[in-house]
C-alpha cells in the first residue's frame, strides 16, 4: 500500500491495515495475531475497503475490467438460486462450495487457414487466466459454460468435443505441445435452455491442483441439429466453436473468514437453536418456542 | 444500607413511574435493524448482489442478573459485581451480537472475472450480554 493518508488510515483502523514493517511500532494489544495477519489478503471485500488499499478505492476507484455480459447473467442467476433476497445463503444446499468463480478466456485464436465451413471442427485456443484463485480454495468442480442461442431451430442437439490442454514448452514459447485431451459427445434437448454446462474436472484437477496460473486449452467444439443419426447432413451443423466458452470453478474456500457449512450443522446439531430476540428479520422460533419465551419473560419481570 | 444512610431522605417524584423502570426496563439489550445500501457506500459498481445489506446491530443495557434470558456466562454477573462493588473503572458488561449469519455477495474482481462467495458472520441475529 502507499496511500497518502497511510499514518491516519492506520491510526483509524490499525487491526486492519498495519503493514508488517509497522506492526512492531503498534501498541502490544493492537497487533493482530499472526494467523490473521497472513490472512489479511484474503479479508473479504467489505472488509478490505476499510483499509488503505479501500480508501483509495472509494476516493479514486480503479477501473475494473467489465465482464461479458452472459456471464454476468448467468452468475445473478446462481446467485438467485444460492441466496435469498436478504443475500443469505440458502439452507437447502447440500454441496460443500463456498465459492464460484467465473472466468471468461482472456484470448482466443483459431488455428488453420481452413476455411470456416459448416460442420467443420476447428479449434479454438482458450487462455484462463486463473490469479484470482487462493491457495486457500480447494477445487471441488470445474466445467465449461457455453451458451446457447435460444433462436436455434432445433428441439436436441449432438456435440462432438475435442477438448486438450496445451503446454507452453520452454525451449519455445510459440509452439506449445499438447499435454493431455480428452474427446467426448453428449446430446441434450435445447428447450429454454440456454446454457450447457461440461464437466471438466477431472481434466483440469490435475492442473489446477499444482496453482496452475494459466491455463491454455484448445477446444474442438461442432454440433449437429436433432438426434445422433449416421450420414448426418452437414447443413444440420451448428458452429459453436464461434462462442467462446467460460470457465467456471466450484471451490471450497478454506479461510476463516468463508462460510464453512459443515461447522454450523455441526454446530447446530450441538446446541439447539434458542429462540431469537423479538422484531429480529430472522427469527425462526417456533410458536411453543415462542410462547416458552414470553412466559419466561414475564416470569423474569415478575422477579424484577 | 450505607447508601441510604447517607442520602437525603427525598422520596421519589412520582412513585409509579419509578416502579415502572424494574417492570418495563428501558432500553434493554437487543437486536437492532439496520439496511445499507451497496450504492450509499459507491460500492455498487463491483459488488453486483446484493442490493442491500441488512448487518443488524445490538443496543441497549444489560441487567445486573443477566441469567438464563441472555445465554451469559457466569462471568458476565462476575464482571457486574466487580464493576459495582469493588472497581468501577473495569467496565460492565456490554450488549454485543451472540450469534451471525453468513452473507453471499456476488462480485466483479479486478480482472473482470466474477465470484460468488459466501462470508460467514455477517449478519448479528442474535445478542448476549458479555
Amino acid at each position: 500500500p502507499h496511500s497518502r493518508d497511510r499514518a491516519v488510515s492506520n491510526k483509524i483502523s490499525g487491526l486492519l491495515v498495519a503493514p508488517e514493517d509497522a506492526i512492531s511500532e503498534l501498541n502490544p494489544l493492537l497487533r493482530l495475531p499472526k494467523g490473521v495477519r497472513r490472512g489479511y489478503a484474503l479479508l473479504p471485500p467489505l472488509l478490505k475497503v476499510l483499509s488503505d488499499q479501500g480508501r483509495q478505492n472509494w476516493e479514486s476507484e480503479a477501473p475494473r475490467l467489465q465482464p461479458d455480459s452472459r456471464a454476468l447473467r448467468y452468475m445473478k442467476r446462481l446467485y438467485k438460486m444460492s441466496a435469498t433476497k436478504e443475500g443469505i445463503p440458502k439452507a437447502h444446499k447440500s454441496h460443500l462450495y463456498n465459492t464460484v468463480r467465473l472466468f471468461t478466456p482472456c484470448s482466443e485464436c483459431k488455428h488453420g487457414h481452413r476455411d470456416l465451413m459448416k460442420g467443420d471442427l476447428h479449434s479454438v485456443d482458450l487462455l484462463f487466466n486463473l490469479d484470482r484463485v487462493t491457495a486457500l480454495e480447494h477445487l471441488l468442480k470445474s466445467v465449461l459454460l457455453y451458451s446457447f442461442d435460444v433462436s436455434v431451430p432445433t428441439s436436441s442437439l449432438t456435440c462432438m468435443c475435442h477438448l486438450s490442454v496445451k503446454e507452453h514448452d520452454l525451449s519455445s514459447q510459440v509452439c506449445p505441445s499438447i499435454s493431455h485431451s480428452v474427446a467426448f459427445s453428449l446430446h441434450f434437448e435445447v428447450r429454454k435452455r440456454k446454457w450447457v454446462e461440461i464437466d471438466v474436472t477431472s481434466f483440469l484437477q490435475p492442473l489446477i491442483a499444482t496453482h496452475r496460473r494459466n491455463i491454455h486449452m484448445a477446444v474442438n467444439f461442432t454440433c449437429l441439429m436433432g438426434d445422433p443419426q449416421p450420414n448426418t447432413k452437414r447443413d444440420n451443423s451448428i458452429d459453436m466453436a464461434l462462442v467462446p466458452p467460460s470457465l467456471l470453478l466450484y471451490l471450497n474456500d478454506t479461510s476463516e473468514q468463508a462460510y464453512h457449512r459443515w461447522n454450523s450443522l455441526r454446530h447446530r446439531r450441538k446446541n439447539p437453536v434458542r429462540p431469537r430476540l423479538r422484531n429480529s428479520p430472522f427469527a425462526d422460533t417456533t410458536d411453543d418456542e415462542a410462547r416458552a419465551n414470553t412466559r419466561s419473560k414475564r416470569a423474569s419481570r415478575r422477579r424484577r | 444500607d450505607e447508601n441510604l444512610k447517607e442520602a437525603p431522605a427525598t422520596p421519589p417524584y412520582n412513585l409509579s413511574e419509578y416502579f415502572k423502570q424494574f417492570l418495563f426496563p428501558q432500553n434493554e439489550c437487543e437486536l437492532h435493524s439496520f439496511r445499507l445500501s451497496f450504492s450509499q457506500l459507491k460500492w455498487d459498481k463491483w459488488i453486483i448482489a446484493p442490493h442491500r445489506y441488512s448487518p443488524q446491530y445490538c443496543k441497549g443495557d444489560c441487567p445486573r442478573v443477566v441469567g438464563h434470558r441472555y445465554g451469559s456466562p457466569v462471568h458476565t454477573m462476575v464482571q457486574n459485581i466487580i464493576y459495582e462493588k469493588l472497581d468501577s473503572s473495569v467496565p460492565k458488561p456490554s450488549c454485543v451480537p451472540a450469534e451471525y449469519s453468513p452473507l453471499s455477495v456476488l462480485t466483479i474482481e479486478p480482472d473482470g472475472s466474477i465470484v460468488y462467495k459466501e462470508y460467514e458472520d455477517m449478519i448479528a441475529t442474535k445478542c448476549t450480554c458479555r
